[in-house]
């Protein structure tokens, strides 16, 4: 039963996969579960999809967590997500809202294999658990997707972190999700990335400093949204578009939503700015899921009244 | 839970000022691994930003001294990563 699950602890692939078993069975009106790939290793890809059943196709949002394995509070921000989404569902009136007009597709861990890995063998592992043709494993599913891929940021040495792969989607986790996005273009209206850390909501591009042509609108609501996150503890969030606020990186999966038509594309990169980077104690899952929630559902929010 | 260990092992931050601040970072990771939290790998690194670099136990000497005698400002944020890893699994219910 989700009643007795923990979202205040990091939490196993084993126990999250389970949860949304729990979470699904629990709110059949509200949550859905579907298998969108298998990971190299034959884990199932499980999303979820919140919103109020509805005779007609509604507008969507696509949200994933966890593409770097290390980055925990990740998924534990998606878990977060979804337990809001179905404990303040009638009561809150933006998720209310949010729910009764538009899905949620939420993807809890993006790289399975990865995530176990960092449980299992090595808490600082980065990438997928794919083996190229070299000594090295895995590559970085933040680099491998079909946007300016393998250019600039990323590299093609296999043995490097950010590897981008021997082609665009080679990993199958990327092309599960990008697959997934495609098939549902005409309904998903925002892409949102959680990642950690540096306190940062940016968009894009990231594989050029060029400017996308929604700059201006995406950068207000970027700033509403960080304002808004802002509001709860005094966290300092910084917004802009990758390339110029971060470091140039190609192959990234919010400048491929947004280039694919998904014009409300989003990174967030979670608490803190280095005092504990991966290693965010449990203790601050709380308050930074708190926070980064309202940064969410004012991205919603907009999206939902600006279709 | 993890296998792997990290005793002894550092997270330092380095501020590089100029190309070569940025060159000695990069020379530095062709000669001995570096883990590279911030940015993801050694070629986006950049004048006048902030580079966290994680450092095994038997480099993090070599890499103090030449930190040191570069002149590059640089801190160590976690000192030994095994206790932050231990730490990160603080909640009251454990």
């Amino acid at each position: 039963s989700t009643m007795t699950y923990n979202y205040e602890k990091y939490n196993t692939w084993q126990n999250i996969e389970a949860w949304m078993s729990s979470i699904t069975a629990e709110n059949p009106t509200l949550v859905s579960r579907s298998v969108i790939g298998t990971t190299y290793e034959g884990r199932k890809m499980h999303l979820l999809k919140l919103g109020r059943r509805s005779s007609s196709t509604k507008p969507a949002i696509f949200m994933d967590c966890g593409i770097h394995a290390r980055e925990w509070i990740s998924p534990a921000f998606c878990q977060w997500f979804v337990k809001e989404a179905v404990s303040t569902y009638g009561s809150d009136a933006t998720m209310t809202s949010l729910l009764n007009n538009m899905d949620v597709y939420v993807l809890p861990v993006f790289n399975i294999d990865g995530y176990d890995y960092t449980w299992k063998r090595n808490r600082m592992w980065r990438k997928t658990r794919s083996r190229a043709s070299s000594s090295c494993y895995g590559t970085d599913p933040n680099r491998n997707f079909d946007a300016g891929w393998c250019t600039t940021g990323a590299s093609s040495n296999p043995c490097s972190d950010t590897y981008c792969g021997s082609k665009p989607e080679s990993e199958v986790e990327v092309k599960a999700v990008a697959d997934f996005i495609r098939q549902n273009r005409s309904i998903i209206k925002a892409y949102i990335t959680i990642h950690s850390y540096s306190q940062l909501l940016l968009f894009p591009y990231s594989y050029t400093t060029a400017l996308v042509e929604n700059h201006s609108e995406l950068l207000e609501v970027a700033r509403q949204a960080a304002k808004a996150l802002t509001s709860l503890y005094g966290t300092k969030y910084t917004s802009g578009p990758g390339a110029t606020t971060i470091y140039p990186a190609a192959g990234g999966s919010d400048d491929w939503a947004y280039d694919l038509g998904v014009k409300y594309s989003y990174t967030f990169e979670l608490r803190d700015t280095g005092r504990y980077g991966f290693l965010l104690p449990e203790s601050q899952i709380r308050p930074t899921c708190q926070e980064t929630m309202l940064a969410v559902k004012y991205i919603a929010s907009y999206v939902q009244n600006n279709p | 839970p993890s296998s792997r260990r990290f005793d002894g092992e550092k997270l330092y931050r380095l501020k590089p000022e100029n190309e070569v601040h940025v060159g000695i970072i990069k020379d530095l990771a062709n000669r001995i691994e570096i883990d590279f939290w911030k940015p993801g790998s050694a070629e986006l690194v950049t004048p006048k930003s902030e580079v966290d670099i994680h450092v095994s136990a038997s480099h993090s000497s070599l890499v103090a001294t030449l930190l040191q005698q570069s002149g590059m400002e640089h801190e160590v944020l976690i000192a030994d990563l095994q206790a932050a890893v231990e730490k990160q699994f603080d909640s009251k219910e454990r």
